[in-house]
């Protein structure tokens, strides 16, 4: 996957059993991004994996001035990427984590 | 280490705090 500069993970441990995920996102290369943002700084929020899409939370996050609207598909990708991950590892560990 | 909440107008949450110092360094 291509390095986008940004960092997504899981805020909590994921028990496999609910759609709704906490997830963390920081800055971790600034020079890959196009804005000015804050790199010392973790966004916390929650993401469901049935009703949300990376790119909604990116857009969400820019409107509210994390980040600059020239970043908004390295966020949704980098979220989109950690997703991908996650719902794949759930798919390979039978039932309950 | 300082929480700050934002409130997105479509209803999500989001919560702001400093990145710990060994995830920079992991990074």
């Amino acid at each position: 996957a291509e390095d986008t500069g940004l960092r997504v993970e899981l805020a909590e441990e994921d028990d496999c059993s609910n759609s709704s995920l906490a997830l963390r996102l920081w800055v971790e290369d600034p020079k890959k991004l196009k804005g000015k943002n804050k790199d010392n700084e973790a966004i916390e929020f929650s993401f469901n994996l049935e009703t949300d899409t990376p790119e909604e939370v990116a857009y969400e996050m820019v409107k509210s001035g994390f980040f600059h609207e020239s970043d908004s598909k390295a966020v949704a990708k980098s979220i989109r990427d950690r997703v991908t991950v996650i719902k794949k590892t759930r798919e390979k560990i039978p039932a309950g984590c | 280490s300082s929480l700050t909440q934002v409130v997105h107008s479509a209803g999500r949450r989001f919560i702001v705090s400093p990145v710990p110092e060994s995830r920079l360094q992991e990074s």
